[in-house]
């Protein structure tokens, strides 16, 4: 999976 | 500023209990995360944070003897099911990977973009805004206006940095709020207590 898998913002 | 609002004056007049218990549920949906995935500190207490107060704040308003009398029911009139179907809808649709998690955190995405929508409306409906319930409208909606910028900054400087479901709904709920910016602007260069039109 690429990097949008880690939602990483609130 | 908004459990400020209501702590200190004992009131919630003029606040979209509708508003509030949308974001609840955004909240809900958007950080299942905190169970399966760790980003930093500061990324934890954040979402927790925003957990907490989304309910405290609802409890406020249907629990707290003093506070719940200040609740304006016939105002706040939205229907849920007018966003909520819509946003499910979508999500199942539109999503980046067809699993329970990512569906619903696409969602919460979708649903907050529109959550604001029956304190809008409310607003529209009041006379005398209060101005800490003006500020909070403002500060929510600035919220997601600044994201803007930090995206652009991270398009530019991460390489796979690709959002586009996060993006366009970012830009569509920032938008949402244009109407009431201009008018908010107005009444602040004026010095005057905020109005909207009719």
């Amino acid at each position: 999976d690429g990097e949008w898998a880690r939602h990483d913002e609130l | 500023v908004l459990l400020l609002k209501i702590r200190a004056t004992r009131s919630c007049r003029g606040i979209s209990l509708k508003t509030q218990e949308l974001y609840a549920l955004v909240f809900i949906c958007r950080y299942l995360d905190l169970f399966y995935s760790y980003i930093s500190l500061y990324n934890t207490v954040m979402k927790v944070t925003y957990l907490a107060t989304a309910f405290s704040i609802v409890r406020y308003m249907r629990f707290d003897k003093v506070v719940r009398q200040t609740y304006d029911k016939e105002q706040d009139t939205f229907r849920y099911i007018f966003l909520i179907a819509p946003c499910a809808l979508l999500a199942l649709v539109l999503n980046h990977r067809f699993s329970p998690t990512e569906v619903l955190w696409t969602f919460s995405i979708y649903l907050e973009a529109v959550a604001i929508l029956p304190q809008l409306v409310l607003m529209q409906r009041t006379q005398n805004i209060d101005n800490l319930t003006a500020n909070y409208v403002a500060l929510l909606g600035a919220y997601r206006g600044f994201y803007i910028l930090n995206w652009i900054y991270r398009f530019a400087t991460e390489k796979h940095y690709r959002q586009w479901i996060v993006w366009i709904s970012g830009v569509a709920q920032t938008a949402l709020y244009a109407d009431f910016f201009y008018y908010y602007a107005l009444c602040w260069k004026a010095n005057q207590r905020l109005q909207l039109p009719a």
